[in-house]
């Protein structure tokens, strides 16, 4: 696993989100399941909760879109680049952004799975940055695989808690 | 002109590819200038993803390159 330079991370044990733009690949409700899931599969190895808000800035900040953006890296259409997010800090720090011009699922059918992105871009807006284990989550290249058995590796679990500690049982 | 020999037999638009690829994903460090080159960057690249460490082009780094990915750099910016 990495940490970024100067191993950002966040204070508050409490840590907002809020997703402010949908894919209409997805339904809404579903986008938001998946977003809780991937969150809760980073707090449960760290002492760190997640609270969505609806509306205002939250820490997170969680969206799709296409092309150029407004955050100097725009998204390059279908395939290559799926999603990218910035390490912990304010303004588009911890914001995770997602390619509209990829084809979303839940798995129910072809196309890109979303948690599986999301958890790893999720990864980043924790500060985490890219493994080279291949295992890995925080790996860079995008596998398909079942979401049903898809869950942190050991890498992804030792880098978090590198950063954030154990949660105490 | 020819291609340089990093570039491993590979054609002009996989070159300029790669070029974009390792500019993206592995910058170099404005301090120490540490990978300012292609074959500097391209063994940084193969080093990550545990390949043969060659600073050429090949088909298999070539192959890494194409699959789809996060945006964010395998290297510290």
């Amino acid at each position: 696993y990495s940490l970024f330079p100067t191993r950002p991370k966040w204070v508050s044990s409490v840590v907002t989100y809020r997703v402010v733009s949908y894919t209409p690949d997805l339904p809404r409700v579903r986008v938001n399941q998946l977003v809780a899931k991937a969150l809760a599969m980073w707090s449960q190895e760290i002492p760190l909760s997640f609270r969505r808000v609806l509306v205002g800035t939250a820490d997170i900040m969680i969206g799709f879109a296409r092309g150029a953006h407004g955050d100097y890296y725009p998204f390059d259409g279908p395939g290559n680049t799926l999603a990218h997010a910035f390490a912990p800090g304010p303004g588009l720090g911890g914001d995770a952004h997602f390619d509209e011009d990829e084809r979303w699922t839940d798995g129910s059918r072809r196309g890109v799975n979303f948690l599986i992105t999301a958890t790893h871009e999720l990864g980043h807006s924790l500060g985490l940055g890219h493994s080279s284990d291949p295992k890995a989550v925080m790996y860079p290249t995008y596998r398909a695989g079942d979401p049903r058995n898809f869950k942190l590796a050991p890498d992804d679990i030792e880098g978090i808690q590198k950063l954030y500690g154990e949660k105490s049982t | 002109l020819p291609l340089p020999r990093e570039a491993g037999g590979t054609s002009e638009p996989q070159w300029k590819q790669a070029q974009d690829y390792l500019r993206r994903f592995y910058p170099s460090d404005p301090k120490t200038r540490e990978a300012d080159s292609f074959e500097a960057r391209l063994k940084l690249m193969q080093r990550f993803f545990r390949l043969p460490v060659t600073g050429v082009l090949n088909p298999h780094t070539i192959e890494i390159m194409q699959k789809p990915r996060c945006g964010v750099p395998d290297v510290a910016e």
